[in-house]
């Protein structure tokens, strides 16, 4: 009885919601909320490095700045909220 | 707290809203309700009014959809994404989503507000025993016709108080049959259904026909959610199914594995391997009325603010007793300014009829129905005495106990305990109050009632009423903010509490009694002195301090302390 189940995943028919990894978690957030695009002055729009992304998130979200995908920040990357970018485009 | 870009807001005060649709999990007067009350929250700090319209565009049109809904940004299954709201402007701009494969109550799980029955439309009372069972989900147990039915009350065998809950067997709404109930089997498309399906529709929600053949008669309708239904998935919202059977192993409940996210689900045949048929399993859901607050903000030109506990932070939490923090109040009036000049009036939900709960005590049953529109102020049913840890003041009235709380009271007849009675509004019954009351006693001689509320106090003889008064008239100091008790003693005396002190009133002359005040704790010992209602009831007196109470005999003896909520609710 000591012995864990061993976890296996499925895909469930009809489900909206998909497996994914951490990383590809992160990079959709980033993407999706704004933390990835910069605006320069110019009216130009470029991409910034995800450890740069990742920090902005951080901030905004009063985590650490640590830049990197540490257990609070995929936390409340995973937390239900509103879908208005974090970042104004 | 932030603004959009170019601090974006409406050009008008008088902003308008209308509700599209409705979410198949809250009766539509619940969410009539939540909306008027979430924009509450932002009129009641601006010059802001808000009016519903009921056709046309509004400058806020409100609407519930799933995934790809019609603008590009479609929304993501269960939970991820709750709702979005764009800022002030023409077209969509002011328009507010609601994800409806999220699961909306009103923060603590499934809202099951009854129809017919004999509880005037109450909400379930879960757990409730019936038969010497236990249920915390609606049953079809003791009926032949198979409808799901709860009882209003925790015992159906004490109270028989009961209503039918919320099936597609009961009614269905929007559509184009008038909310009439499904009709078993029906056929679409040449294909026999027997329960409510989505097929043949884009937007996933289920429905079905009102009569038995769709392509001849298209009579159809939305079913609502039933509290035992599953939500997304691929069933159609049909009922957990136990045990069943996945991977190989058996299941009594609704379980995480298979899952990565970890959410609860379950499936709805006895067997998931053979059939594949599953949804998520119902639980607290989200708060329809602090999502709301949060995309109105947007929706009135607020973007993200960086403080956690702002109503206008991203993420959603869930909070009790929900006010706006100060950062709010600051981005919204840093746009609109403060609100100014009298209090305008709120926003009202306009309804035909009387409120769903009016007091029995103030109604004629011989009065015929008032079929006139009037604004109304609704009776939220969803407030549950029972979940309310400190009143703000209890007292009896003409032989009742009276709870009241925020805009509202509740009753308790003490002659046969027969049940509590409410929620009914205080303004319905004592328009001159304000919502909250700190203290109030009957005149037992005269019938006068007497209401306090912060310096202030009125004196109502049947409808007719004289105040407000300042407290200072009767001859209490200016330092006393607030009277937060009140016991008779003897004819035509009342001792006032505050604080640690008390006061003697001589009620026919207005005037406090030489010698006050007095310390509480000296002639009333061993109850807490800094408590906040002091009522008399059943010849003892009552202390009370939040959730609990100390009973003084009339020796002076503290002989009971206990929980306001099991003893004198009865919850």
């Amino acid at each position: 009885w000591s012995i864990p189940l061993k976890t296996r995943f499925v895909t469930f028919p009809g489900d909206i919601l998909k497996n994914i990894s951490d990383n590809e978690l992160s990079e959709n957030y980033l993407t999706k909320f704004g933390y990835m695009q910069k605006l320069h002055r110019s009216g130009f729009q470029s991409m910034v490095s995800t450890e740069k992304a990742l920090k902005r998130m951080q901030r905004q979200m009063g985590l650490e700045e640590t830049g990197k995908l540490d257990k609070s920040t995929l936390e409340v990357m995973k937390r239900p909220r509103c879908g208005v970018p974090d970042v104004a485009n | 707290y932030q603004t959009f870009a170019g601090d974006l807001k409406w050009d008008h005060n008088d902003v308008t809203y209308r509700i599209i649709n409705y979410t198949p999990d809250l009766e539509s007067s619940l969410v009539d309700d939540a909306f008027a009350r979430a924009f509450k929250v932002w009129s009641d700090v601006t010059p802001l009014t808000f009016t519903r319209l009921f056709d046309g565009t509004a400058d806020i049109m409100i609407s519930f959809g799933k995934a790809d809904h019609g603008d590009p940004y479609p929304f993501d299954g269960k939970d991820g994404l709750l709702a979005h709201a764009y800022p002030p402007g023409e077209g969509m701009q002011g328009d507010a989503h609601f994800d409806d494969d999220e699961f909306w109550t009103l923060g603590k799980g499934a809202v099951v507000k009854t129809r017919y029955g004999n509880a005037d439309g109450a909400l379930c009372h879960f757990p409730f025993t019936f038969e010497g069972k236990s249920y915390t989900t609606c049953t079809t147990d003791g009926r032949s016709d198979n409808l799901p039915w709860c009882a209003t009350t925790a015992d159906y065998g004490r109270d028989k108080k009961f209503g039918f809950c919320p099936s597609e067997l009961l009614f269905t709404f929007g559509g184009n049959a008038d909310g009439a109930e499904c009709v078993f089997p029906f056929v679409f498309q040449g294909e026999e259904y027997d329960s409510c399906t989505t097929e043949g529709r884009s937007d996933g929600y289920r429905w079905c026909a009102t009569t038995s053949n769709f392509d001849k008669d298209k009579k159809y309708g939305f079913c609502p959610t039933r509290d035992t239904t599953t939500i997304g998935g691929n069933s159609d919202g049909a009922p957990c199914h136990f045990p069943f059977v996945f991977l190989g192993k058996e299941y009594d409940s609704c379980t995480s594995e298979g899952r990565g996210d970890g959410k609860l689900w379950c499936a709805t045949t006895d067997n998931y391997d053979d059939d594949k048929k599953w949804g998520f399993c119902p639980d607290q859901g989200y708060s329809l009325f602090l999502v709301a607050a949060h995309e109105f903000g947007h929706a009135l030109g607020l973007d993200h603010s960086n403080i956690r506990e702002a109503l206008m932070y991203p993420m959603y939490s869930y909070v009790e007793d929900f006010s706006l923090h100060e950062d709010d109040i600051e981005g919204i009036q840093y746009l609109y300014g403060r609100k100014t000049g009298p209090d305008p009036t709120p926003p009202q939900p306009d309804f035909t009829t009387t409120t769903p709960y009016p007091d029995p005590d103030e109604t004629d049953p011989t009065d015929e129905p008032d079929t006139t529109t009037t604004t109304t102020r609704p009776v939220d049913p969803s407030i549950d005495a029972c979940k309310v840890t400190k009143f703000d003041t209890i007292t009896v009235i003409e032989g009742e106990l009276h709870f009241f709380k925020d805009g509202h009271y509740w009753k308790m007849s003490s002659r046969s305990n027969g049940g509590l009675k409410g929620p009914f509004s205080i303004s319905q019954r004592w328009p001159a109050l304000p919502a909250v009351i700190d203290s109030a006693f009957e005149n037992m001689l005269t019938r006068k009632l007497y209401f306090f509320s912060g310096t202030r106090f009125w004196v109502y003889t049947g409808k007719s009423v004289l105040g407000p008064r300042s407290i200072e008239k009767l001859g209490l100091p200016s330092t006393v903010q607030k009277v937060e008790g009140a016991l008779q003693r003897g004819k035509g005396k009342v001792l006032l509490f505050s604080g640690e002190n008390y006061w003697r009133l001589d009620e026919k002359a207005q005037k406090i009694d030489k010698g006050y005040p007095r310390y509480t704790d000296v002639v009333f010992g061993g109850v807490p002195n800094d408590a906040h209602d002091v009522f008399q009831y059943k010849g003892h007196i009552y202390f009370c301090r939040d959730r609990f109470y100390w009973r003084m005999n009339s020796r002076r003896q503290v002989d009971r302390v206990g929980y306001v909520k099991y003893d004198l609710l009865k919850c």
